[in-house]
């Protein structure tokens, strides 16, 4: 289960607040996974107490302020959220998948969210295996808004890895051919980082999204073979 | 491949931070939590200079534990305004729990409200832990009291955020706590943000 609250002591209107938390929501924990369930139970909440004192309410009214709030919020989400894919049950990999120059944002997020549930996938990263192909499977069922999201011919799949090392992308997939060059050595070590990052370029659009994932270990099912007991 | 564990307590919490103004926060172990573990925690606004604006999402799960509801429910009469506290515990969801679980839930929120002498709904309500259980209100009512009644256990410091941060955990193997400040570029009014969260499994929200 996901449970978490925002607090701040900057004054914002109820409906102002609304729309920054359903907004922060979109790109932060509604974007992350750790093993693709729902709970019953999972809120976020926020209040706003305006123990600051200030002229006025943040409201939606005064965009560059709400903006700039909202802004704010959001980044702050982002980081919570992705502690909780850090702690991911059992996890020893943290997955950045980004999936970029989409038509549209619903479908970008799709790819992104199918990526990041499948369990293949997820094994794969936890061994260390650069396999590639689990990733084009899952790009492939995903249950996209519209067909034309996806073009074979113009996608592009890469590891990147995060931790300043060269060269930062290596390409999987190139305008939908394989890279028969692809350096195994090299796809070890991205893979053998902590943190690295599947990037996604579906190149018929401009929209773009971002999930965050962990890798599922043998200890996912040790946890979870025995939590009600 | 072998590989060698990740000390991620170490790693992600934070030793210190700072923190919202007006806000009290704390713990307890009231003994939902079979290992005596911090398990019950609360959040309470005490700035009374300005009302206080609430928001929340939800999971869009059909099957809508008893807090989620009552919560909800809190939202939809007040209109986001004025809810002064949140009430979570752990080791219990109260989930798929019936009338006796909307009914415990709604309890929970009254007891807090009771302590604040409102007697408007103001208080929000989480749980987490064992779905298809009942809360044991005998123990969860006697902690929030002993919250209230005992001045250490509520306050403003970075130990009593960081325990709440520890209620509300379940299989997770650090608390998450994030503190930030930040400065309107316009007014230059500088305002602080705190965030605590749980989660480790059971986690691919889709809240609204």
């Amino acid at each position: 289960t996901l449970l978490g609250f925002i607090l701040t002591d900057l004054q914002i209107t109820p409906r102002a607040l609304k729309k920054m938390l359903s907004n922060a929501t979109m790109r932060s924990f509604n974007c992350i996974s750790v093993d693709g369930d729902m709970s019953t139970n999972d809120t976020i909440t926020m209040i706003a107490n305006g123990a600051v004192e200030t002229n006025k309410p943040v409201d939606i009214e005064n965009a560059q302020v709400f903006n700039e709030v909202q802004e704010n919020v959001t980044s702050f989400a982002q980081q919570l959220a992705q502690l909780v894919v850090r702690d991911g049950e059992g996890s020893t990999k943290f997955v950045t998948v980004k999936v970029l120059n989409s038509l549209n944002f619903n479908d970008a997020k799709t790819i992104a969210e199918t990526i990041s549930n499948s369990n293949l996938v997820k094994t794969a990263l936890y061994g260390e295996d650069a396999n590639w192909g689990r990733i084009l499977c899952a790009i492939g069922y995903s249950k996209l808004n519209d067909i034309k999201s996806l073009k074979p011919e113009k996608l592009n799949v890469s590891f990147v890895a995060t931790d300043g090392s060269e060269p930062k992308e290596l390409k999987l997939l190139i305008n939908g051919v394989p890279n028969l060059d692809l350096d195994e050595k090299r796809a070890s070590q991205i893979l053998a980082l902590p943190d690295l990052e599947i990037l996604v370029d579906l190149g018929t659009g401009s929209e773009k999204c971002q999930f965050w994932t962990c890798d599922l270990s043998h200890e996912y099912v040790t946890i979870n073979g025995d939590y009600r007991s | 491949k072998e590989k060698i564990p990740i000390n991620k307590y170490s790693l992600y919490v934070p030793k210190c931070g700072v923190f919202p103004k007006g806000f009290k926060v704390g713990s307890i172990a009231s003994g939902v939590k079979k290992n005596g573990n911090l398990d019950l925690g609360i959040i309470v606004n005490t700035n009374t200079k300005t009302p206080s604006s609430a928001s929340a999402v939800f999971t869009t799960n059909r099957f809508k534990a008893a807090p989620v509801l009552q919560s909800q429910r809190v939202l939809q009469e007040t209109k986001g305004s004025n809810i002064n506290s949140i009430v979570v515990n752990s080791g219990c969801a109260n989930s798929i729990t019936g009338e006796i679980g909307l009914k415990d839930a709604k309890s929970m929120c009254d007891i807090v409200n009771k302590q604040l002498k409102s007697d408007k709904p103001s208080t929000l309500v989480m749980s987490t832990g064992v779905i298809g259980q009942k809360l044991q209100m005998d123990k969860i009512e006697k902690g929030l009291v002993e919250i209230f009644e005992n001045k250490k256990i509520l306050g403003d410091d970075f130990e009593h955020w960081l325990n709440v941060a520890k209620s509300i955990c379940t299989t997770d193997t650090f608390p998450k706590l994030v503190t930030n400040k930040f400065r309107l570029s316009s007014t230059g009014q500088e305002y602080t943000l705190t965030g605590i969260a749980k989660g480790a499994g059971m986690i691919c929200p889709n809240m609204a």
